[in-house]
Protein backbone atom coordinates (compact mmCIF):
# COMPACT_ATOMS: atom_id res chain seq x y z
CA UNK A 1 0.00 0.00 0.00
CA UNK A 2 3.01 2.40 0.74
CA UNK A 3 3.96 2.33 -2.82
CA UNK A 4 2.03 3.78 -6.08
CA UNK A 5 -0.68 3.82 -7.05
CA UNK A 6 -1.27 3.30 -3.24
CA UNK A 7 -4.23 0.67 -3.89
CA UNK A 8 -5.82 -0.57 -1.27
CA UNK A 9 -7.95 -3.43 -0.13
CA UNK A 10 -11.92 -2.93 -0.27
CA UNK A 11 -12.46 -1.15 3.08
CA UNK A 12 -15.26 -1.70 5.73
CA UNK A 13 -16.69 -0.50 8.64
CA UNK A 14 -16.11 3.09 7.34
CA UNK A 15 -19.26 4.30 8.25
CA UNK A 16 -20.65 6.41 10.11
CA UNK A 17 -17.52 8.42 8.81
CA UNK A 18 -14.81 8.72 11.07
CA UNK A 19 -11.11 8.54 11.20
CA UNK A 20 -8.45 9.80 9.05
CA UNK A 21 -10.10 10.38 5.91
CA UNK A 22 -13.60 12.41 7.28
CA UNK A 23 -12.90 15.78 7.73
CA UNK A 24 -16.92 16.60 8.98
CA UNK A 25 -19.61 16.76 8.27
CA UNK A 26 -21.55 19.01 5.23
CA UNK A 27 -23.81 21.62 7.13
CA UNK A 28 -27.49 22.49 5.43
CA UNK A 29 -28.75 25.94 4.04
CA UNK A 30 -32.16 26.59 2.41
CA UNK A 31 -32.73 28.22 -0.45
CA UNK A 32 -36.34 29.82 -0.98
CA UNK A 33 -36.95 30.02 -4.55
CA UNK A 34 -40.01 32.40 -3.84
CA UNK A 35 -37.32 34.53 -3.41
CA UNK A 36 -36.09 36.78 -5.80
CA UNK A 37 -33.21 35.57 -7.43
CA UNK A 38 -30.83 38.16 -6.29
CA UNK A 39 -31.27 37.40 -2.76
CA UNK A 40 -31.47 33.67 -2.66
CA UNK A 41 -28.24 32.91 -1.98
CA UNK A 42 -27.43 36.02 0.27
CA UNK A 43 -27.63 34.56 3.65
CA UNK A 44 -25.56 31.27 3.15
CA UNK A 45 -22.87 33.89 1.62
CA UNK A 46 -22.44 36.06 4.35
CA UNK A 47 -21.47 32.88 6.18
CA UNK A 48 -19.06 31.63 3.51
CA UNK A 49 -17.76 34.96 2.60
CA UNK A 50 -13.88 34.48 3.54
CA UNK A 51 -13.30 30.92 1.95
CA UNK A 52 -15.52 31.78 -1.50
CA UNK A 53 -12.48 34.99 -1.38
CA UNK A 54 -10.13 32.46 -1.21
CA UNK A 55 -10.96 30.18 -4.08
CA UNK A 56 -11.19 33.28 -5.89
CA UNK A 57 -7.78 34.82 -4.68
CA UNK A 58 -6.50 31.42 -5.83
CA UNK A 59 -7.89 31.22 -9.24
CA UNK A 60 -6.65 34.62 -9.81
CA UNK A 61 -3.24 33.72 -8.99
CA UNK A 62 -3.20 30.66 -11.37
CA UNK A 63 -4.55 33.41 -13.71
CA UNK A 64 -1.51 35.64 -13.55
CA UNK A 65 0.72 32.43 -13.35
CA UNK A 66 -0.24 31.33 -17.02
CA UNK A 67 -0.56 35.19 -17.95
CA UNK A 68 1.85 36.76 -16.12
CA UNK A 69 0.73 40.42 -16.91
CA UNK A 70 -2.30 40.18 -15.01
CA UNK A 71 -4.60 40.77 -18.32
CA UNK A 72 -6.55 38.07 -17.78
CA UNK A 73 -8.09 38.89 -14.82
CA UNK A 74 -8.21 42.54 -15.90
CA UNK A 75 -10.45 40.86 -18.83
CA UNK A 76 -12.16 39.06 -16.86
CA UNK A 77 -13.12 41.81 -14.51
CA UNK A 78 -13.83 43.88 -17.62
CA UNK A 79 -15.49 41.68 -20.16
CA UNK A 80 -17.43 38.80 -17.63
CA UNK A 81 -19.72 41.70 -16.16
CA UNK A 82 -21.07 42.54 -19.50
CA UNK A 83 -22.32 38.77 -20.12
CA UNK A 84 -23.96 38.43 -17.19
CA UNK A 85 -27.47 39.63 -19.31
CA UNK A 86 -26.64 36.63 -21.98
CA UNK A 87 -27.45 33.78 -19.08
CA UNK A 88 -30.26 32.48 -18.84
CA UNK A 89 -32.89 33.22 -15.79
CA UNK A 90 -32.22 33.36 -13.36
CA UNK A 91 -28.63 32.56 -12.76
CA UNK A 92 -27.59 35.99 -14.17
CA UNK A 93 -29.54 37.48 -11.21
CA UNK A 94 -28.58 34.80 -8.67
CA UNK A 95 -24.79 35.30 -9.69
CA UNK A 96 -25.05 39.44 -9.11
CA UNK A 97 -26.55 38.40 -5.70
CA UNK A 98 -24.01 36.15 -5.08
CA UNK A 99 -20.79 39.17 -5.85
CA UNK A 100 -22.54 41.49 -3.92
CA UNK A 101 -22.99 39.69 -0.68
CA UNK A 102 -19.61 37.94 -1.51
CA UNK A 103 -18.26 41.97 -1.80
CA UNK A 104 -16.22 40.39 -4.97
CA UNK A 105 -16.01 41.23 -8.45
CA UNK A 106 -18.99 40.20 -10.53
CA UNK A 107 -16.89 38.84 -13.37
CA UNK A 108 -14.80 36.55 -11.08
CA UNK A 109 -17.84 35.00 -9.26
CA UNK A 110 -18.74 34.26 -12.99
CA UNK A 111 -15.34 33.15 -13.79
CA UNK A 112 -15.93 30.74 -10.69
CA UNK A 113 -19.26 29.19 -12.33
CA UNK A 114 -17.78 28.40 -15.23
CA UNK A 115 -15.00 26.95 -13.89
CA UNK A 116 -16.53 23.63 -14.82
CA UNK A 117 -16.36 24.23 -18.67
CA UNK A 118 -13.18 25.90 -19.06
CA UNK A 119 -11.07 23.06 -17.39
CA UNK A 120 -12.57 20.15 -19.05
CA UNK A 121 -9.72 20.77 -21.49
CA UNK B 1 -14.76 11.61 -9.98
CA UNK B 2 -16.38 8.43 -9.08
CA UNK B 3 -20.10 7.98 -9.55
CA UNK B 4 -22.57 5.27 -9.04
CA UNK B 5 -26.12 3.99 -9.09
CA UNK B 6 -26.87 0.78 -7.83
CA UNK B 7 -29.92 -1.52 -7.18
CA UNK B 8 -30.00 -3.41 -4.32
CA UNK B 9 -32.30 -7.01 -4.34
CA UNK B 10 -35.18 -5.54 -3.37
CA UNK B 11 -35.27 -3.25 -6.34
CA UNK B 12 -34.60 -0.13 -3.89
CA UNK B 13 -31.93 2.33 -5.94
CA UNK B 14 -28.78 3.95 -4.05
CA UNK B 15 -26.63 6.81 -5.90
CA UNK B 16 -23.34 7.96 -4.39
CA UNK B 17 -20.51 9.91 -5.68
CA UNK B 18 -17.00 11.26 -4.76
CA UNK B 19 -16.80 14.87 -5.83
CA UNK B 20 -12.75 15.00 -6.69
CA UNK B 21 -11.37 18.23 -8.38
CA UNK B 22 -8.44 20.49 -8.32
CA UNK B 23 -5.92 18.54 -10.65
CA UNK B 24 -3.01 20.48 -11.43
CA UNK B 25 -4.35 23.94 -9.87
CA UNK B 26 -1.37 23.89 -7.73
CA UNK B 27 0.21 21.23 -5.34
CA UNK B 28 1.22 22.06 -1.70
CA UNK B 29 4.37 20.65 -1.24
CA UNK B 30 4.34 21.50 2.81
CA UNK B 31 0.94 19.35 3.26
CA UNK B 32 1.18 17.44 0.32
CA UNK B 33 -2.50 18.24 -1.07
CA UNK B 34 -4.06 19.88 -4.20
CA UNK B 35 -4.25 23.44 -2.88
CA UNK B 36 -7.81 24.15 -4.52
CA UNK B 37 -9.13 20.94 -3.26
CA UNK B 38 -8.50 22.13 -0.24
CA UNK B 39 -10.03 25.46 -0.27
CA UNK B 40 -13.02 24.08 -1.80
CA UNK B 41 -14.19 22.34 0.95
CA UNK B 42 -15.17 24.62 3.25
CA UNK B 43 -17.20 25.56 0.53
CA UNK B 44 -19.38 22.54 0.37
CA UNK B 45 -23.09 22.79 1.51
CA UNK B 46 -26.38 20.89 1.60
CA UNK B 47 -28.77 22.61 -0.01
CA UNK B 48 -32.75 22.22 0.16
CA UNK B 49 -34.26 24.35 -2.52
CA UNK B 50 -38.45 24.87 -1.15
CA UNK B 51 -41.42 26.26 -3.02
CA UNK B 52 -43.86 26.81 -0.97
CA UNK B 53 -42.80 26.24 2.09
CA UNK B 54 -41.97 22.49 0.19
CA UNK B 55 -38.98 20.77 -0.88
CA UNK B 56 -38.34 20.83 -4.73
CA UNK B 57 -35.05 19.70 -4.37
CA UNK B 58 -31.73 18.69 -2.75
CA UNK B 59 -28.21 19.48 -3.47
CA UNK B 60 -24.65 19.04 -2.36
CA UNK B 61 -22.96 22.51 -3.75
CA UNK B 62 -20.35 25.03 -3.46
CA UNK B 63 -21.70 27.91 -2.23
CA UNK B 64 -21.11 30.76 -4.38
CA UNK B 65 -21.68 28.27 -7.59
CA UNK B 66 -25.67 28.63 -8.56
CA UNK B 67 -25.12 25.10 -11.12
CA UNK B 68 -25.51 21.91 -9.66
CA UNK B 69 -23.44 18.53 -9.66
CA UNK B 70 -25.34 16.78 -7.32
CA UNK B 71 -28.45 16.50 -6.79
CA UNK B 72 -31.92 14.78 -5.40
CA UNK B 73 -35.48 15.29 -6.66
CA UNK B 74 -36.89 13.16 -3.08
CA UNK B 75 -39.41 10.43 -4.74
CA UNK B 76 -38.47 11.16 -8.59
CA UNK B 77 -34.90 10.67 -9.22
CA UNK B 78 -30.80 11.60 -8.51
CA UNK B 79 -28.45 13.26 -10.48
CA UNK B 80 -24.37 13.55 -10.42
CA UNK B 81 -22.39 14.68 -12.94
CA UNK B 82 -18.98 13.62 -14.06
CA UNK B 83 -16.16 15.55 -15.45
CA UNK B 84 -15.43 14.36 -19.34
CA UNK B 85 -11.92 15.42 -20.58
CA UNK B 86 -11.83 16.24 -24.53
CA UNK B 87 -9.99 18.31 -26.58
CA UNK B 88 -12.99 19.28 -27.96
CA UNK B 89 -13.55 20.82 -24.27
CA UNK B 90 -15.81 23.48 -22.90
CA UNK B 91 -13.41 26.49 -23.16
CA UNK B 92 -14.42 26.01 -27.14
CA UNK B 93 -17.68 26.15 -25.87
CA UNK B 94 -17.12 28.84 -23.92
CA UNK B 95 -15.61 30.88 -26.23
CA UNK B 96 -18.12 30.66 -28.90
CA UNK B 97 -20.82 31.87 -26.73
CA UNK B 98 -18.90 34.64 -25.71
CA UNK B 99 -18.65 35.43 -29.65
CA UNK B 100 -22.35 35.11 -29.63
CA UNK B 101 -23.39 31.23 -30.44
CA UNK B 102 -25.42 30.75 -27.67
CA UNK B 103 -27.04 27.68 -28.62
CA UNK B 104 -25.68 25.61 -25.54
CA UNK B 105 -26.46 25.25 -22.32
CA UNK B 106 -24.13 25.89 -19.53
CA UNK B 107 -23.29 21.97 -17.98
CA UNK B 108 -24.33 22.74 -14.14
CA UNK B 109 -27.33 25.45 -15.13
CA UNK B 110 -28.77 22.66 -16.98
CA UNK B 111 -28.37 19.71 -14.52
CA UNK B 112 -30.14 22.82 -12.31
CA UNK B 113 -32.65 23.71 -14.45
CA UNK B 114 -33.33 19.76 -14.61
CA UNK B 115 -33.32 19.29 -11.01
CA UNK B 116 -35.91 22.12 -10.54
CA UNK B 117 -38.31 21.68 -12.89
CA UNK B 118 -38.03 18.00 -14.66
CA UNK B 119 -40.57 15.29 -13.10
CA UNK B 120 -39.92 12.42 -13.88
CA UNK B 121 -36.87 10.32 -14.78
CA UNK B 122 -37.22 9.72 -18.35
CA UNK B 123 -37.97 13.87 -18.58
CA UNK B 124 -34.84 14.12 -16.85
CA UNK B 125 -33.46 11.39 -19.11
CA UNK B 126 -34.54 12.84 -22.42
CA UNK B 127 -33.14 16.56 -21.46
CA UNK B 128 -30.11 15.63 -20.31
CA UNK B 129 -29.49 13.57 -23.14
CA UNK B 130 -30.64 15.82 -25.83
CA UNK B 131 -29.77 19.41 -24.77
CA UNK B 132 -27.18 21.30 -26.61
CA UNK B 133 -24.62 21.82 -23.97
CA UNK B 134 -21.07 23.83 -23.56
CA UNK B 135 -18.59 21.27 -22.08
CA UNK B 136 -18.67 17.32 -22.56
CA UNK B 137 -19.69 15.56 -19.59
CA UNK B 138 -20.93 12.23 -18.44
CA UNK B 139 -24.37 12.37 -16.45
CA UNK B 140 -25.19 9.60 -14.03
CA UNK B 141 -28.96 9.30 -13.16
CA UNK B 142 -30.98 6.99 -10.78
CA UNK B 143 -34.89 7.15 -10.82
CA UNK B 144 -37.05 5.54 -8.06
CA UNK B 145 -37.79 2.20 -9.48
CA UNK B 146 -36.20 -1.06 -10.74
CA UNK B 147 -33.76 -0.75 -13.89
CA UNK B 148 -34.17 3.21 -13.74
CA UNK B 149 -30.14 4.15 -14.01
CA UNK B 150 -28.45 5.31 -16.61
CA UNK B 151 -24.86 6.88 -17.37
CA UNK B 152 -25.18 9.55 -19.99
CA UNK B 153 -22.19 10.17 -22.23
CA UNK B 154 -21.98 13.56 -23.86
CA UNK B 155 -20.27 15.48 -26.03
CA UNK B 156 -20.76 18.76 -26.88
CA UNK B 157 -22.83 18.83 -29.45
CA UNK B 158 -24.69 15.10 -29.46
CA UNK B 159 -25.15 12.32 -27.03
CA UNK B 160 -22.73 9.36 -27.18
CA UNK B 161 -23.95 6.67 -25.39
CA UNK B 162 -26.66 5.74 -22.96
CA UNK B 163 -25.48 3.27 -20.62
CA UNK B 164 -28.49 1.63 -18.48
CA UNK B 165 -29.14 -0.50 -15.76
CA UNK B 166 -29.96 -4.22 -16.80
CA UNK B 167 -30.65 -6.53 -13.63
CA UNK B 168 -31.86 -9.41 -15.63
CA UNK B 169 -28.40 -9.32 -17.56
CA UNK B 170 -26.70 -8.98 -13.81
CA UNK B 171 -25.65 -5.10 -14.29
CA UNK B 172 -26.84 -4.46 -11.23
CA UNK B 173 -25.02 -1.26 -10.47
CA UNK B 174 -23.68 1.55 -13.09
CA UNK B 175 -20.40 2.74 -12.17
CA UNK B 176 -18.83 6.00 -13.83
CA UNK B 177 -15.16 7.73 -13.40
CA UNK B 178 -13.75 10.16 -15.68
CA UNK B 179 -13.54 7.87 -19.00
CA UNK B 180 -16.00 6.65 -21.58
CA UNK B 181 -17.30 2.95 -20.25
CA UNK B 182 -16.96 1.41 -23.20
CA UNK B 183 -12.95 1.89 -23.52
CA UNK B 184 -10.35 1.62 -20.52
CA UNK B 185 -9.52 3.89 -18.55
CA UNK B 186 -5.99 5.44 -18.30
CA UNK B 187 -3.70 3.30 -17.21
CA UNK B 188 -2.40 5.57 -14.75
CA UNK B 189 -5.87 6.83 -13.44
CA UNK B 190 -7.98 3.66 -12.80
CA UNK B 191 -10.15 4.07 -10.00
CA UNK B 192 -13.01 2.25 -12.73
CA UNK B 193 -11.53 -1.29 -11.73
CA UNK B 194 -10.97 -0.79 -7.96
CA UNK B 195 -14.40 0.92 -7.52
CA UNK B 196 -15.72 -1.91 -9.22
CA UNK B 197 -13.79 -4.95 -7.81
CA UNK B 198 -14.88 -3.53 -4.50
CA UNK B 199 -18.88 -3.35 -5.17
CA UNK B 200 -18.63 -6.81 -6.74
CA UNK B 201 -17.16 -7.92 -3.38
CA UNK B 202 -19.76 -6.29 -1.59
CA UNK B 203 -22.60 -7.89 -3.60
CA UNK B 204 -26.32 -6.43 -4.55
CA UNK B 205 -27.95 -7.90 -1.37
CA UNK B 206 -25.51 -5.89 0.45
CA UNK B 207 -26.04 -2.19 -0.90
CA UNK B 208 -26.75 0.14 1.44
CA UNK B 209 -25.36 3.39 2.21
CA UNK B 210 -22.44 1.84 5.05
CA UNK B 211 -21.26 -0.37 1.89
CA UNK B 212 -21.13 2.12 -0.76
CA UNK B 213 -19.51 4.70 1.61
CA UNK B 214 -17.35 1.77 2.20
CA UNK B 215 -16.49 1.77 -1.69
CA UNK B 216 -15.63 5.63 -2.09
CA UNK B 217 -13.36 5.50 0.76
CA UNK B 218 -10.89 3.14 -0.77
CA UNK B 219 -7.94 3.78 -2.43
CA UNK B 220 -7.19 5.13 -5.16
CA UNK B 221 -11.32 5.79 -5.47
CA UNK B 222 -10.91 7.89 -2.38
CA UNK B 223 -7.44 10.41 -3.62
CA UNK B 224 -6.50 13.25 -2.83
CA UNK B 225 -8.58 15.43 -5.03
CA UNK B 226 -11.85 13.96 -3.26
CA UNK B 227 -13.33 17.05 -1.85
CA UNK B 228 -16.94 15.18 -0.29
CA UNK B 229 -18.42 12.08 -0.59
CA UNK B 230 -22.52 12.52 -0.99
CA UNK B 231 -24.75 8.98 -0.84
CA UNK B 232 -28.45 9.41 -1.98
CA UNK B 233 -31.66 7.53 -1.40
CA UNK B 234 -34.17 8.28 -3.97
CA UNK B 235 -36.88 6.48 -2.19
CA UNK B 236 -36.13 7.36 1.55
CA UNK B 237 -35.48 11.32 0.30
CA UNK B 238 -32.39 11.20 2.42
CA UNK B 239 -29.20 12.75 1.54
CA UNK B 240 -25.61 12.70 3.48
CA UNK B 241 -22.77 14.31 2.15
CA UNK B 242 -19.23 14.20 4.42
CA UNK B 243 -16.04 16.15 4.14
CA UNK B 244 -13.23 13.82 2.75
CA UNK B 245 -9.73 13.83 2.98
CA UNK B 246 -6.84 11.16 1.65
CA UNK B 247 -3.77 11.25 3.90
CA UNK B 248 -0.54 9.93 2.61
CA UNK B 249 0.22 7.52 1.56
CA UNK B 250 -2.44 8.31 -1.31
CA UNK B 251 -2.56 8.84 -4.89
CA UNK B 252 -2.91 12.12 -5.63
CA UNK B 253 -5.91 11.73 -8.15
Amino acid sequence: QDVPPYTEDCRSGTYPPSGPTYKGPVPWYTVNLDQAPYERWQSMIKDKKEPLNDVIQHIKKLANFVIPSGKLIVLVDALLPGLIGKLPYPFGEEIKGVADAAETPLGEILLFNIFYEVFTV
Amino acid sequence: CTSVVAEDSSGKLYHARNLDFGLFLGWDVKNSSWMITELLRPLVVNVNFVRNNKTVFMSTSFAGYVGMLTGMKPGIFTLTMNERFSLDGGYIGVIEWILGDRDGSWMSFLTRSVLENATSYDEAKALLSKTQILAPAYFILGGNKSGDACVITRSRKSCLDIWELDTKDDRWYVLETNYDHWKPPLPIDNRRDPAKKCMNRTGQKNISFTTMYDVLSTKPVLNKLTTYTALMSVSDGKLEAYLRDCPDPCVPW
